[in-house]
Parts: structure tokens; sequence; C-alpha cells
């Protein structure tokens, strides 16, 4: 009576090619596959495809031109999770996330030791996570000062001007130069700004 | 970020969040993807939900827990939606935000603020993929 399966998610456009993955293997396959693989395989093949440059690698490069990877899969039957966040150097975030589901009672997994959880549990390969098109996204807002820029409160230098490394202000620093950004140049202007 | 609810022909639910969070964060930066009930929550007995949008604005909301707990008191998913949203841009107008919510019978709606959100999806004998657009709160 219900029009099942079903698969929904985020966003248009490329995203629509993990729609489809998700939902064929429910439809073709329901009797070997949960809703569990459908979600996994659906986000994977948008990792594959790093869909609009905001999913899977060569994407969103941090300050230091890094790609870092956050994923989460969760299971509507025990609601039980299981997650990876600033995931390094390993392109199958929601894998990862699965495994931590899977063969794990916890539900959140960072950073370098996510990797090396993936990497002698799981058997994933490091590799670089940057692809030219980041370092160039990277390297053309290094020679625009930085800017935008989510730094914010009283640092040095100005963040809204230059770029780092910063520190904290202190009272001793000199406050020539306009060194105080207490604002968010994000917040201030909404083309600008980057989102998950 | 993709954030994607699947639903089974037994009617078992799941959900999932893939991003490479915001360009030029601060290394070390996590966005709203990784958190349950954040980047997406389910519950099999009642619905799922996904998210995108502005993660450090929306991670302090947990939007997709908020909503998927809305259609538990009876909110269709047009509703759960929109309160969850209306939650986050009360206090932040200029957040760009975005979730998905169904229900555990595949009724579907979607709302944000900020932009013109878009989301996907495909049931039943659907032979392909259908996209929803969403106006802005």
């Amino acid at each position: 009576s219900m029009n099942l399966p079903m698969v929904i998610n985020t966003w248009a456009g490329p995203f629509t090619a993990a729609t489809d993955a998700a939902f064929e293997v429910l439809s073709l396959t329901p009797h070997n596959t949960t809703a569990l693989d459908a979600v996994q395989i659906g986000c994977a093949t948008c990792e594959r495809n790093q869909c609009d440059g905001t999913v899977g690698f060569g994407g969103s490069p941090d300050e230091n031109c890094e790609t870092t990877l956050d994923a989460l899969i969760m299971d509507g039957q025990t609601l039980r999770s299981g997650a990876v966040a600033g995931l390094r150097r390993v392109r199958d975030a929601i894998g990862v996330a699965r495994l931590v589901h899977d063969y794990t009672e916890h539900s959140l997994l960072a950073g370098d030791l996510a990797t090396r959880f993936a990497v002698d549990f799981g058997g994933f390969v490091e590799e670089n996570l940057a692809t030219t098109e980041s370092l160039a996204q990277c390297e053309a807002w290094r020679a625009a000062d930085c800017q935008p820029n989510y730094r914010a409160g009283h640092i040095v230098p100005d963040a809204g001007a230059q770029c780092g490394p910063y520190a904290p202000w202190k009272a001793s620093d000199s406050l020539d130069n306009a060194e105080l950004h207490e604002g968010n140049s994000f917040e201030s202007s909404s083309s600008k700004r980057s989102h998950d | 970020t993709i954030s994607m609810v699947a639903i089974h022909s037994d009617g078992t639910m799941a959900a999932g969040t893939s991003s490479n969070g915001a360009t030029h964060k601060v290394p070390g930066r996590v966005g709203d993807g990784p958190i349950v009930g954040s980047g997406s929550y389910v519950d099999s007995d009642i619905g799922g939900c996904g998210a995108t949008g502005d993660g450090d604005i929306m991670m302090r909301f947990l939007p997709c827990y908020q909503a998927v707990e809305n259609m538990r008191r009876g909110l269709s998913p047009q509703e759960a939606a929109d309160d969850a949203v209306s939650r986050m841009i009360k206090r932040y107008p200029m957040a760009m935000t975005g979730i998905v919510v169904v229900d555990n019978k595949g009724q579907h709606a979607g709302a944000g603020s900020g932009w013109t959100f878009t989301y996907a999806f495909r049931s039943g004998d659907m032979k392909e993929a259908v996209t929803v657009t969403v106006p802005a709160l």
C-alpha cells in the first residue's frame, strides 16, 4: 500500500546519481540489501563523483589546503550510529562510518586516529585528498589575503585583511594597523559564505 | 553535503550524511554532518531527516532530531520541517539551511532558509529521481 522502497536526499543535479544508486539496490535486490546498505551506496556514489564539490575528495580545502571528510550512518531500527569526523587521507568516509557502526560500540571517531582505524581494521588505502582544483581554490584564497575568513574575535594580525598565522590579541600588542578583527567576514557577505 | 534517508520495502529505515565541510575552515573544524540529529536522524517507528547548510549553526539546533520528534508528536513532515528550520532562523536570520523530512510511510517535505534548497527522491515504480524545489522560509 505504501510507495516503497524510497530514497530521498538533499540537493538535485549531480546528487540524483546517488538517489538512483541507492534506490536501485533496494529495488533490484531487496532480499540481499538493507536500508543501511542503500544509504552507504548512495553516499559513496556522491563521494566518488564529488557531486557539486561539497562531498568527497578534492573539495572544501581548509586554511592549510587540506580536504578532510565527515560522515554519519544511522540505523532506524536500532538507533545505532557510526560516524567519522575530520577524516584525513581516506576517500570512502561513509564506508569508514559504516565500519564504526558495524564493528564498534562507539558513535564517532575523529581525525588521524579515525584514519588509523580505517587502515588497520578496514584495509582502506591512505591517499592525498587534494586535487589540482582544490589546491588552486586554496591558493586563490591565499592570494586574496585569505578572504573571506572564519576567524573571529580579537586576534592578530587582522583576519579581516591578512593571512595568518594568527594569535589571540594581548593588551601588550600594538593597536596600530587595524589589527583587531571583531567580526566574521562570512557573516557580512552571504554571497561569499561556504556551507556544509 | 549529501544527506540521505532510505526506506526498505519491509519498512526498515536508515539515514546517512557525507560532507567535506566548509571551504577555508580553520583546520580541525568539524561540521554538522557527523553529528547524530544534526546531519541526519532516523527512527523507523516515525521517519527520518537529512540536513545541509551552515553546519556551525545547524549543529547547535539538532534540526533533524527536532524534525523527527515533531513528527512523533503528530506534526506532518511539512510542519515538522518548517518548525525545525524556523527555530534556527529565529536566532540566526541569515542562516543558510535545508532539511528534507520523510515519515515512515514515504510522505515527504523540505524546508530551508537563505537560499533555494532542493532535494531529490525516488520511490515505488518511479523510473528516475525527481527533484523538488523548496522556497526559502
